[in-house]
């Protein structure tokens, strides 16, 4: 089961996600692998150093014929592998521009992997571009945290315009899993505002779960960890096991 | 004075940097220019509609001749003017690969401006491709915000690695004005030591000022406000308004 954490807006937690739900997975036994999309490498950073991660996901948009599994690393965390990313991947947009397979080079190289893994979550940089739709057309579902601001409801149209070209061109099976608020801070009306409009515009899509902004969640990787290992009894860990639970059961739907 | 306000990762307070510092030069007198290069178009929604908005930077980019002053527009702060972005603004990376002049667009574009105004400030999207690089090789002078999360950290090697190469290929003059803290949260030991590693690495290019997480402004761009409008007497405005003083103080050295 792929699953992409997208959306162009930056900074709204696609990465705490991506690595949060991921360890989650882990955590209950599902053997779950990360793919790293952004150049700016914050969930490869982590788990890995960078003197560990020589070999990246660049390989997949350079190399003719790639076998990803060269790529795939252990996590210290019991189930939980990762593919690196590299600051190489800026290059891609201009180095593929105006190759018919560009936007299929990811789904190309996880072919190999995908039965060796119950979940791969792939997280995207804050852009609408290449990566991101590579992220897309290799995915069964895409899941959109969306951070309760004004700016953030403007860019979801564009956003769903993405989705729907993708869905219409590469992959008609993409479904979006759910749209998860993040960063939501319960002090403010702009926060509370803004949740209910995601809500009306969602519907059943938006997760019941919401995100709360959380120090522990902002702190956990500076300690290289993701919340169940940092702070299992924080409310961050909590919403997102919630989360992981309600990410298990929309896929077997 | 040309100013770009950058920094790849995503959600770190350009746009509100961008609007902020604009919008209080504009109150001390300054004739001020808003240059928004985001394809997310968050500066631009600040002032105007959607459907206010029908020539765009792109032009820029795309047309062979081109006057800036035709996309040029007048907003509702006396002294401030905008030119908006647009979404067609992501294509331009791809559209431009592998021509020569392509990282001068934006320098030659305003060219035709720069008396007119004081000061022009570029907001950039979260990335360090084309569009980041045309704002720097346009600037006299680029303010970096930094947000004290280990990621931020991490980005601003990268960072300084692209202002180097823009410095030493485009444009000699380039100098930093002034690294900026923001989204600031005292309460959390994170960010009290990130501030601290952020000042030992820049020095005095650290601007003294912090702009701490506030709820007003989080809050002003849904009311199509600048933090001077919205909420005078906030300790946002206050804080802007300090490094405003700071910023005309650093120019003028
Ligand atoms: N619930 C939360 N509470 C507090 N801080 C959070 C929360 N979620 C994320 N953060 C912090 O907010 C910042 C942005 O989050 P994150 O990097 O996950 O977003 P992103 O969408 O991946 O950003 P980018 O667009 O740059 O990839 C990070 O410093 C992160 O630690
Ligand atoms: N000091 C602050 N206090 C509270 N909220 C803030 C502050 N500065 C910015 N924000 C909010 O944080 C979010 C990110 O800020 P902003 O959009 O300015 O960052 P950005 O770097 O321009 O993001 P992007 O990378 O997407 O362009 C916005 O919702 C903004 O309103
Ligand atoms: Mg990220
Ligand atoms: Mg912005």
């Amino acid at each position: 089961m792929n699953i992409t954490i997208a959306n162009q807006k930056g900074g709204v937690g696609k990465t705490t996600t991506t690595v949060n739900i991921a360890a989650g997975l882990a955590h209950k036994g599902f053997k779950t692998l990360i793919i790293d999309t952004d150049p700016q490498c914050n969930s490869t950073s982590v788990f890995f150093e960078p003197h560990e991660t020589e070999k990246s996901l660049f390989l997949a948009f350079s190399e003719r014929e790639f076998n990803v599994r060269e790529t795939v690393k252990e996590t210290h965390v019991k189930g939980l592998y990762a593919v690196p990313a590299s600051i190489h991947l800026a290059k891609v947009e201009r180095m593929l521009a105006g190759e018919i397979d560009a936007p299929i080079k990811l789904k190309k190289a996880l072919q190999s992997v995908t039965n060796d893994f119950d979940f791969i979550m792939i997280d995207s940089p804050p852009s609408l571009g290449l990566l991101t739709v590579n992220g897309l057309v290799a995915s069964d579902h895409v899941i959109i945290p969306i951070a309760p601001s004004p700016w953030a409801l403007e860019g979801v149209e564009d956003f769903l315009d993405t989705f729907k070209g993708v869905k219409e061109t590469f992959n008609e099976e993409l479904k979006i899993l759910g749209v998860l608020i993040t960063l939501y801070d319960s002090r403010t009306t702009l926060a509370r505002d803004a949740a209910i409009r995601i809500k009306e515009m969602f519907g059943d899509l938006a997760f019941d779960e919401i995100i709360h902004r959380s120090i522990r969640l902002e702190e956990s990787p500076a300690f290289k960890e993701d919340i169940f290992s940092f702070a299992p009894d924080s409310k961050g860990a909590v919403s997102y096991e919630k989360v992981v639970e309600e990410v298990i059961r929309r896929v077997r739907k």
